[in-house]
Formats: structure tokens, C-alpha cells, sequence
């Protein structure tokens, strides 16, 4: 959250956080 | 009566044949055969999973529409026909195995991600992806922190310059980056047989 941080998360790293792409879903009952 | 015997869909994929193209055991792909009677009957008893069946087996929720769950169905309808049969269920599965190549995964996630299927990821395209995830969760970016995070990743990945990520820059990019392919692994699918032994 903070702007200044050299840390900034990658694009790629934020999308994977989707549930919608986790196929572990149909395991799951 | 003229129909094509939906049901027998299921049986047309030989399992020594779809062993033989993909990381799974035979055994392993009878175990899936009960997944995928499950998924393709929870709407339609008919044989073949529908994007409407996909999205309840994956989410729960036949009604939830996501980007990203479409473009999963797209990637696993590899003949392009609106269903996934068996065969295309086990081999999209397959990509997911722990044992498939890094490469293998990153070819793929990199069709999922090029959502305009134009060849490259380009900047339009992840910052799409990243207002899906937005809307999809509680998380909220204001447009200027999109626009960093998207200019961080552009600078990372995109080794030409030229404003889009093409196969290659992609490989070398989760290559440096492996994390980035981690929803590309189901743990659930090694040792299948012993940990689902319902199936």
C-alpha cells in the first residue's frame, strides 16, 4: 500500500490471487 | 433419434491412449472418468461438460461470471465446440499435473492471459485481468497503482521494449519468475488414486 515502496507486486502475482483460476475448485466438493 | 449417442462420448477416449499423451495412469484417468461424470452431469446429463457446468464445479455458482473461468473453458475446448469431452478434460488436466514441464505450463498460462488470443500479453489485456480480480475480491487499487504495478511489470517482462510480452519474453520472464505459474499445479492430481479413492 505504500507508493514508495521498491516492493511493488508484479501484475502476473495479483491475477494468480483470482479463485476463478484455481482448478484445485474441483476437488473441493 | 438421429442423435449421436451423446453418452457414449465418454467411452470414445481410449484411457491407454490418453496415458499415453498426458502425466496421468490409467488408473488415474478412470479416477477422473468420475469427476468428469459428475461435472458433466450436474446440469445436463449429456456426456460433455458445458461452460455453465465448468463454472458450478469450479466456483459453485452456475449464475457467477468470470474471465478468467472463460478463458480456462476456451484453453480446455481445444475443438473449439462449446463442450469439453473427456479427452480434452484429461488433457487440460493434464497441463496442471505436477509433473508436466515448467514450459508446458507457461505456454498455457500465457494463452489464458493473452485474452485477445492475438499472439501477446499486452498491457490492455493484464490490466483487464487485474479489474477482474478486483471486482471478483474485496481488494482495491486506485487507477495510478494499477498503472505502477503495470509499468513495474512491463519493465520486468517485456525485455524488447515494444509494449507487449510475446511467447519468448514470457518464457524467460516465469523463468526468472517461477511463482508466477503456481496456480498452474493442482496438488490434488499426484497420487490421485490414493488420495481420492472414491473416485
Amino acid at each position: 500500500n505504500s507508493g514508495s515502496s521498491p516492493a511493488i507486486i508484479n501484475a502476473f502475482q495479483l491475477i494468480g490471487m483470482s479463485s476463478c483460476l484455481d482448478l484445485s475448485g474441483f476437488f473441493e466438493k | 433419434m438421429g442423435c449421436c449417442c451423446s453418452k457414449e462420448r465418454l467411452h470414445l477416449q481410449d484411457p491407454a491412449l490418453l496415458a499415453s499423451q498426458t502425466y496421468f495412469k490409467i488408473s488415474e484417468i478412470e479416477a477422473l472418468h468420475v469427476l468428469f461424470k459428475k461435472l458433466s452431469s450436474s446440469v445436463v446429463d449429456d456426456g460433455v461438460i458445458s461452460k455453465e457446468e465448468f463454472q458450478l464445479g469450479l466456483l459453485g455458482s452456475s449464475k457467477k461470471r468470470s474471465l478468467f473461468t472463460d478463458r480456462l473453458f476456451q484453453l480446455f475446448d481445444s475443438k473449439r465446440d462449446g463442450v469439453i469431452e473427456f479427452g480434452e478434460f484429461i488433457r487440460g488436466l493434464s497441463v496442471f499435473h505436477p509433473a508436466a514441464p515448467q514450459a508446458q505450463k507457461a505456454d498455457f498460462a500465457f494463452r489464458l492471459y493473452d485474452i485477445c488470443q492475438r499472439g501477446f500479453i499486452e498491457r490492455e489485456e493484464v490490466k483487464e485481468m487485474i479489474c477482474a480480480l478486483l471486482s471478483e475480491s474485496d481488494l482495491v487499487l486506485s487507477n495510478d497503482i494499477i498503472e505502477v504495478v503495470l509499468d513495474k511489470t512491463f519493465e520486468e517482462a517485456d525485455s524488447k521494449g515494444d509494449g507487449k510480452i510475446d511467447p519468448e519474453e514470457w518464457q524467460e520472464f516465469v523463468g526468472r519468475k517461477p511463482s508466477l505459474l503456481r496456480n498452474m499445479t493442482i496438488p490434488y492430481l499426484k497420487d490421485l488414486n490414493t488420495q481420492f479413492p472414491s473416485f
